[in-house]
């Protein structure tokens, strides 16, 4: 554990308290893509099958049942009581493309040929490209409440600083390099390069977040 | 280089 991963992994859970925050003060779900948030439900469900093979820490345990149950009680919250707020012409993006996508790399290119393994590539794979129906509805309707977009920045930035996680682990665990995080990790960061510039130039400096 | 032999983060 290093204060990188550690922010990184605070910023993600605070992510998802602005979300469920979100989604309880306001009693709805416009603006949020349920493509999204189904998708991390999946990300979460083919990635941390683990705990029940192996123990890291009391730490990564209580995370990941943690990611695992607020991502599923989101979907479940966009499925039912909120399901009225909830406009399917917006959500638009074929998610279908990011689901195959992810599958095709996470086989061309696992670590190892094993089920855990293969599902564990195409996890990183679809994390990575999971927030693309969401940047796309907001790039749809042109704007998005102050909260969703802080929702939005903290999940972007999370993976930015594991990035900064894996520098320094390079440094201090004998060069240590997990080659499918960091492609998975820069495109990840990279996908939210409009995103961040708008939030910084117009949601901090206390205007709404709008494409110009 | 050392390859990772668990994944140990989230």
């Amino acid at each position: 554990m290093n204060i990188f991963r550690l922010s990184g992994d605070l910023l993600h859970l605070a992510s998802i308290f602005i979300l469920i925050a979100r989604l309880h003060q306001t009693k709805s779900c416009a603006g949020i893509s349920l493509k999204t948030q189904y998708l991390y439900l999946l990300v979460f469900a083919t990635r941390y099958l683990d705990l029940f093979l192996g123990f890291v820490s009391v730490y990564n345990t209580l995370m990941k049942i943690f990611f695992l149950a607020s991502s599923g009680y989101i979907v479940y919250l966009m499925y039912s009581p909120l399901k009225a707020s909830y406009d399917k012409s917006l959500d638009s993006f074929r998610v279908e493309y990011i689901i195959a996508f992810a599958a095709v790399v996470a086989l061309a290119f696992p670590h190892k040929y094993s089920v855990v393994e293969v599902l564990w590539s195409f996890s990183i794979y679809l994390e990575s490209l999971a927030i693309i129906p969401q940047l796309f509805q907001m790039t749809r309707t042109g704007e998005a409440d102050n909260i969703t977009s802080h929702y939005v920045f903290a999940l972007g930035g999370y993976r930015a600083l594991y990035m900064l996680n894996w520098f320094y682990r390079y440094y201090t665990e004998d060069n240590y390099v997990d080659y499918i995080s960091w492609i998975a990790g820069i495109v990840q960061t990279a996908l939210y390069g409009d995103f961040f510039y708008i939030y910084i130039t117009r949601v901090l400096k206390g205007k709404s977040f709008k494409l110009p | 280089s050392a390859q990772p032999a668990e994944h140990d983060e989230l």
